[in-house]
């Protein structure tokens, strides 16, 4: 349901992420070239490229996403026809001011990527 | 699709392998033993002392006695020097060794997802680097209350004590060193115990007795459905599928062995004990509580418990329910039912035990990342208590005298 196992694999790597890059004071483009640096050298290069291209993504990315709502604009998660939004860290703003921003992140490049 | 990546592709290809034949990933002379660790290797199974020969492996009768070499890979051969005679046969030969197969869940094959990888507080770089945990399927089984026989040392990822049934059925007879097998599978229910008994590596004629756990703790009621109660096994079907692992173990088991079977946990104390606490991944900004992570597992349809980690204190109750209407089976196919090669006995849950009895502090006692399975602090505990009981069955076999003289002559008898 809604992306499943992906979208909950999803949300807490960009949970935790996003709060590592927050307890380094640091944006989410840098926190994420650390987790690139820890891992097996022949998935590190592969890993550098990716997230060099979502650059301009990443480091614009909205104060308002929240690591569920991060996912649901990449695209792991979804919400399943007569299914409602799952989220598992707290909505930060009403429905339709998330709908707004949620309409803005997916006008820029990552879903694209 | 995460499988297709460089790398991460032969790790996928490795697990996928292991999960459905629990056999090791390496192993030369295809006896069911292996010289590596993870994979299915030596966490799992006694370690594989000649792994390019099939009639040397953990668990045998010595061959020839072990005038010459260690057949058994229990690390005792040779001859006394005053006699000449096999010190196998005489340090071994009347103590009745036997070995311990265990056959379960993730809860005996020590599921822990390290809390470094999830809260942000104490995140750690080393942590990361856990490929060894990935290749274990992210269980711990060399650490576990079934088979675990490692120490701990320095580890982020896992902290505290080990203790086994296996390590105190060793005690008891050093003949018994490295004859240990954990077929244990996250997710495993009735339904696998086929393939779980399947995949034992023991020789009827060849090799020596056996004490058979077999602790299927909850998956059969517990699945991540939203008809969760549609989904969990029918009496009729639980007791069908038992009854066919118990068959199969018939035929694959050597005299003289034994088969325990252990209740269903009833974990309707995890709810209340947990729901109003912080999850380590809400540490930071206190704002994901338990009850938050069982709600989204829910809405997803992804959780492992939807009977059990629920705010709906009714469904919570049924599960409870149903979960003893299956050990009642399992009591009833112990009480009635005999076997060929092996006499059947039923324990109590010692997760069950330990909790009516105000034993433990539950909050102290789970893994903090799910919340569900027992942690390490916890694992000592259930050793403990399963042992207890087993003490109480004519399964363990007498402590053999010549221990101290096995110590005093094989030392640590080649390790694991």
């Amino acid at each position: 349901v809604n992306g499943g196992m992906s979208c909950a694999v999803c949300t807490v790597l960009t949970g935790v992420t996003m709060q590592i890059a927050e307890l380094h004071e640091e944006d989410l483009f840098n926190a994420t070239k650390r987790l690139c640096n820890v891992l097996p050298n022949k998935i590190r290069h592969p890993c550098f490229r990716i997230v060099d291209k979502v650059e301009p993504y990443l480091t614009n990315l909205s104060e308002k996403i929240t690591p569920d709502l991060f996912c649901l604009v990449y695209g792991t998660c979804r919400v399943d026809k007569g299914q409602p939004f799952c989220h598992l860290f707290p909505l930060t703003m009403e429905q339709e001011e998330m709908e707004n921003v949620l309409k803005k992140e997916r006008e820029k490049m990552l879903p694209k990527i | 699709d995460f499988c297709k990546l460089p790398y991460i592709k032969d790790i996928c290809n490795i697990l996928n392998n292991s999960y459905t034949s629990l056999a090791p990933v390496e192993d030369f002379d295809n006896d069911g033993f292996s010289a590596m660790e993870t994979g299915r290797g030596s966490d799992w199974r006694g370690r594989d002392c000649v792994d390019n020969d099939p009639q040397v492996y953990p668990g045998r009768r010595p061959l020839n006695s072990d005038y010459f070499s260690d057949s058994n890979c229990n690390g005792i051969w040779g001859t006394k020097n005053d006699t000449f005679l096999s010190l196998e046969q005489e340090l071994c030969k009347k103590s009745q060794p036997r070995g311990l197969i265990f056959i379960g869940d993730s809860i005996g094959a020590h599921f822990h997802m390290p809390e470094v990888w999830i809260n942000p507080l104490l995140f750690s770089w080393p942590g990361l680097n856990g490929s060894s945990v990935i290749l274990d399927e992210i269980d711990w089984p060399q650490f576990g209350f079934a088979t675990g026989f490692k120490n701990i040392t320095r580890n982020i990822l896992i902290q505290g004590l080990t203790d086994s049934l296996y390590l105190r059925l060793r005690n008891r007879n050093r003949c018994n060193h490295r004859d240990y097998q954990n077929l244990s599978q996250n997710g495993a229910s009735s339904y696998e115990g086929l393939n779980h008994v399947n995949s034992i590596a023991r020789n009827r004629t060849t090799d020596n007795p056996a004490l058979v756990i077999y602790a299927m703790q909850g998956n059969d009621v517990c699945n991540n459905f939203n008809d969760t109660i549609n989904h969990m096994t029918s009496p009729e079907t639980f007791r069908r599928n038992v009854m066919k692992s118990l068959f199969l173990l018939d035929e694959k088991l050597p005299p003289q062995s034994h088969v325990v079977l252990v209740e269903l946990v009833e974990a309707d104390f995890i709810f209340p004990a947990m729901a109003e606490r912080l999850h380590p991944i809400g540490r930071l900004h206190k704002n994901v509580f338990y009850k938050n992570l069982y709600e989204w597992f829910n809405c997803m349809q992804i959780g492992p418990c939807t009977g059990w980690l629920n705010a709906n204190q009714t469904l919570r109750d049924i599960t409870s329910k149903r979960a003893r209407k299956l050990s009642t089976i399992l009591k009833y196919i112990a009480t009635n039912e005999t076997f060929k090669n092996f006499q059947v006995h039923y324990i109590q849950n010692p997760i069950n035990y330990l909790v009516r009895n105000d034993k433990i502090n539950i909050t102290e006692f789970l893994e903090p990342v799910d919340s569900l399975h027992p942690n390490q602090k916890a694992q000592v505990l259930l050793t403990e208590t399963v042992w207890n009981f087993l003490e109480k069955l004519p399964v363990l076999g007498p402590v053999n005298p010549h221990n101290d003289e096995i110590i005093r002559i094989f030392g640590e008898q080649g390790g694991h």
